[in-house]
């Protein structure tokens, strides 16, 4: 991957598997 | 004007004290000393179905902070638990049977909330102690307002030192700084005296 | 000299910014605060299979940090986030939309540090503000170096206030201190200011 240059997104690198934890309808109770 | 050497003893004095949880003072409700709670009766934790976790693309379940986050010490944003509306109460059973002296409650300070405002924080709340976790009125112990403006962590002394002691309290939230949908507890703390 | 009166204040001053997550700041990307990690394009998680958990001695899976402990604030020597070679980039979607005006990158000190050194510490990095997560190339906000003989938490003002607004950075490492197979992160967090 050159720096700043078109990425290696394309690649699917070897993905660990982790748990995922996204929000998907506005932000948590704070 | 001070010496070197007492500006020393004046700093290692204030570490030493916020390292013993920012108050040198045994905390009851402590949920790894021995504390834990007991119920969240006329309360229900304000369900937003956003922290979606999954693994590989599925699914899996919400997460949402349990009302077991008010009795454990981590104190940054969003671990807290919040319940609909500005009432709601939480019962809680400490380590030991004390003589309750004080509390204590303590939100994220402003400069920390992505909104800028803690409307959300507690204001005119109440202590009770129970005898045992289905008594409707405990002793009234003390009634406070915990103050936006204020420090984060808030200390309230009881206004008698009650003649009995209590293993169950419960903390009665009954007004919040504003905010429509719910309140958001960080964390309540229970100081006093073990019975002998 | 000062008098004791103004070291108590200059004492808790340095405390309750000390208390204030360290800066007094928001950190938008803090994950506790609605902050959530999108991807990790063009990095590879290394994969030390060295943390191995076992029940009753019989091995059941090797333990490796996720990329999330970058958004979480635990800092202790371990608790990185550990991609392969010295490149790295993580894209991050915060708990609003901002003008970005800040970035911090926080590492464990040399004087934590089992082997001595702190050759894992990021060194050149940038950071992009993108419209979604599949952009390639998103606007740069400012190009920094963390100095791995400065403090542990350092801070990086944006070079100027960007017009647009965002939900979603990238940061990309393009450097480390000089380890060989991996670099790690301990903690990125995005400052600014929250959109009107």
């Amino acid at each position: 991957t050159q720096s700043g240059g078109p990425c290696c997104s394309l690649i699917r690198l070897a993905r660990t598997p982790y748990l995922v934890l996204s929000y998907v309808n506005g932000p948590p109770p704070i | 004007g001070i010496t070197e050497a007492q500006a020393h003893v004046i700093v290692n004095n204030a570490l030493k004290l916020y390292s013993q949880d920012k108050t040198g003072m045994v905390d009851f409700a402590l949920e790894s000393g021995g504390g834990s709670v007991l119920s969240t009766r006329c309360s229900e934790t304000y369900e937003t179905k956003t922290a979606l976790v999954s693994l590989f693309g599925v699914p899996l379940w919400y997460f949402s902070q349990s009302p077991r986050v008010v009795i454990q010490p981590d104190m940054y944003p969003g671990n807290c638990w919040a319940f609909r509306g500005s009432q709601g109460y939480l019962v809680v059973r400490l380590s030991m049977k004390i003589h309750p002296t004080g509390f204590a409650l303590e939100h994220i300070p402003k400069a920390l909330s992505p909104t800028g405002n803690i409307s959300s924080a507690p204001k005119d709340f109440a202590v009770y102690g129970l005898e045992n976790e289905y008594e409707e009125e405990g002793e009234l112990l003390g009634q406070f307002v915990y103050d936006q403006e204020g420090e984060s962590l808030q200390v309230f002394r009881a206004p008698k030192r009650p003649e009995r002691a209590f293993q169950i309290v419960e903390l009665r939230v009954l007004s919040n700084w504003g905010h429509p949908e719910y309140t958001c507890l960080y964390r309540f703390r229970v100081h006093g005296e073990p019975i002998k």
